[in-house]
C-alpha cells in the first residue's frame, strides 16, 4: 500500500483524541 | 432492513401525515426513501369518505434543503371509497430554500376534487446523504483541524452492540463512509464523512469501546444546526 503519510496522521489524530 | 448492499439504506416506517378527520376522509401516511441516488416520498392514500376522489395534486412549501416534487403526482384512476393506493413521488433538491424549524420540517399541500389540505412532516436527513460523500483522506484531516472545537458536537448512541466493521458496513449503505479506522487503548475509532445534497460536509468520529454498549459520536460541521439531525439518523440506522 502506498504510504502517503496519511496513515500516520490518522493514528496521531486518534491518539490525540483519546489522550488529550 | 433487508439484505445488505448499496440499495439497503435505512427506511423509516410510514406514519400518518394527514388523518382522515382533518381532510374530509382523505388519509395520507408516508415515509421518505433514497434509492439509487434519488429521493422518493412514498405515500399511502386512503379514501375514507363516501364519494370518489379525483384530480389529485401536490405542492411543497419552501424548505431547508430545497426539496420539491420532481413530477406531478401520478394517480391515474379515481380513488373509490374504502380504497387505498400506494404512490411514489420522485423528489428533487432544486426547489427554493427557506430555513425551517425544525430544520427537517416539510409543509405539504395536497388537493383533490373535494378540497385542498395541508400537513407537515419530518424527513430523516439520511435521504440527503449523497453517494459521493467519501471525503479525500488528506482533505478530511485538514478539514477536521480547520473546523473549530465550538463546531464539534458530541452525542451518545446508547445500547448498540455491533462491531466496528458491522457499524461501518451498515452506515455505508446509507452513504456514511468510513475513511479510516484506528484502535487506541482497545477502543475503535472510526473516522467518517458524509455530504448533504446542498454540499454541506459532515465529519464524524465514532468511538466504540469493547464491552461498552454506548458509542460516542463526535460530529464536526460548519453548519452546526445539522448535527442533532445527523445524530438522529446515526441512531436510526444503527438500531434498525
Amino acid at each position: 500500500e502506498l504510504d502517503d503519510g496519511l496513515d500516520e496522521a490518522f493514528s496521531r489524530l486518534a491518539h490525540s483524541r483519546t489522550n488529550p | 432492513g433487508g439484505v445488505g448492499g448499496p440499495s439497503a439504506s435505512y427506511i423509516a416506517p410510514k406514519s400518518v401525515w394527514l388523518p382522515a378527520v382533518k381532510a374530509k376522509g382523505l388519509e395520507i401516511s408516508g415515509t421518505f426513501v433514497r434509492r439509487m441516488g434519488s429521493i422518493y416520498m412514498e405515500m399511502s392514500l386512503s379514501n375514507n369518505a363516501m364519494q370518489v376522489m379525483t384530480d389529485f395534486a401536490i405542492q411543497f412549501n419552501k424548505n431547508s434543503f430545497c426539496l420539491a416534487p420532481a413530477a406531478p403526482l401520478q394517480i391515474n384512476a379515481p380513488l373509490a371509497p374504502n380504497q387505498t393506493i400506494e404512490v411514489s413521488l420522485a423528489v428533487n433538491t432544486v426547489g427554493s430554500v427557506m430555513k425551517m424549524d425544525p430544520l427537517n420540517n416539510l409543509q405539504v399541500a395536497v388537493k383533490n376534487n373535494i378540497d385542498v389540505f395541508y400537513f407537515s412532516c419530518l424527513y430523516p436527513l439520511n435521504i440527503l446523504f449523497v453517494e459521493d460523500g467519501k471525503m479525500d483522506r488528506q482533505v478530511f484531516l485538514a478539514t477536521w483541524k480547520d473546523i473549530p472545537s465550538e463546531n464539534e458536537a458530541q452525542f451518545q448512541i446508547k445500547d448498540c452492540t455491533l462491531s466496528a466493521d458491522a457499524v461501518s458496513n451498515k452506515l455505508q449503505s446509507s452513504n456514511i463512509f468510513t475513511i479510516a479506522k484506528r484502535t487506541v487503548d482497545g477502543q475503535d475509532m472510526l473516522y467518517q464523512s458524509l455530504k448533504l445534497t446542498n454540499g454541506i460536509w459532515v465529519l464524524a468520529e465514532l468511538r466504540i469501546q469493547p464491552g461498552n454498549p454506548n458509542y460516542l459520536l463526535s460530529l464536526k460541521c460548519r453548519a452546526r444546526e445539522v448535527a442533532p439531525h445527523i445524530f438522529q439518523t446515526y441512531e436510526k440506522i444503527l438500531k434498525n
